[in-house]
């Protein structure tokens, strides 16, 4: 298995983000 | 090992080689779980019949895999009647005795009654004497 | 048992439960062809790095899969520096010394420095004495 992207994952679509 | 199933909640497209595109509905088994946020995934396996003519090999596309044509003909008995719906279909009731000239891997055979050829759909013959 | 490998030529929907759509260029494995025309296949797997945000478990979507927040805060350093593109994230140098509140599975990470907390990357971040 490759090593992950070298750049962060994007941030959460709309669906999915959780209050802070 | 028995891996974890998910689900894609949203489309993603691909930012680089090593990723895998989502369709949102689409079901993962995951692999591993990097702290970074990135999984790597592993498509559950699709599977299900498709229509040969749909299809090319991979490689050498133009390769002819037919099998060859047989002019004087096998015969073999209408299952199902059809009719035509293009012009180069035949139209026969069932119980009609044909003689099959091509089995053309789309499932669409050249038939040939009395001196009347036409693509007939192989899944409504069966060989004379079965 | 090695499979022949095709590619769809043309996109195909589904018309009953049994078959597989297929979108041009998907490759495929042929694990059995009827003379019907109707050949089952096997999409080949597909695999890949996918952001962990854009998924859900198969079963029990809302059960809560996060780690619990460390408000004490772990110390960690920053590798690379990072600005903030959306207004919930930290905007850090690197080098810089944060403490890690809360490790979020999505690989952005709620971090705290002196009394400003935000999102960051987690790749962008060591522990510290590392």
């Amino acid at each position: 298995i490759k090593q992950p992207p070298s750049n962060p994952p994007p941030r959460p679509p709309a669906e999915a983000r959780k209050k802070p | 090992i028995i891996l974890q199933t998910y689900r894609a909640i949203a489309d993603y497209e691909k930012s680089s080689g090593s990723e895998m595109a989502l369709a949102a509905g689409d079901v993962v088994d995951v692999v591993e779980k990097s702290e970074s946020g990135w999984w790597f995934c592993q498509m559950k396996t699709k599977r299900g019949w498709v229509p040969a003519s749909f299809l090319e090999p991979l490689d050498s596309p133009d390769e002819a895999e037919e099998p060859e044509p047989n002019y004087a003909g096998e015969p073999y008995v209408t299952i199902k009647a059809y009719s035509a719906v293009e012009e180069d279909e035949m139209s026969l009731l069932e119980g009609e005795t044909i003689e099959v000239i091509h089995k053309l891997l789309d499932g669409w055979w050249v038939v040939r009654k009395d001196d009347v050829t036409g693509y007939f759909p192989s899944m409504y013959l069966q060989k004379s004497g079965q």
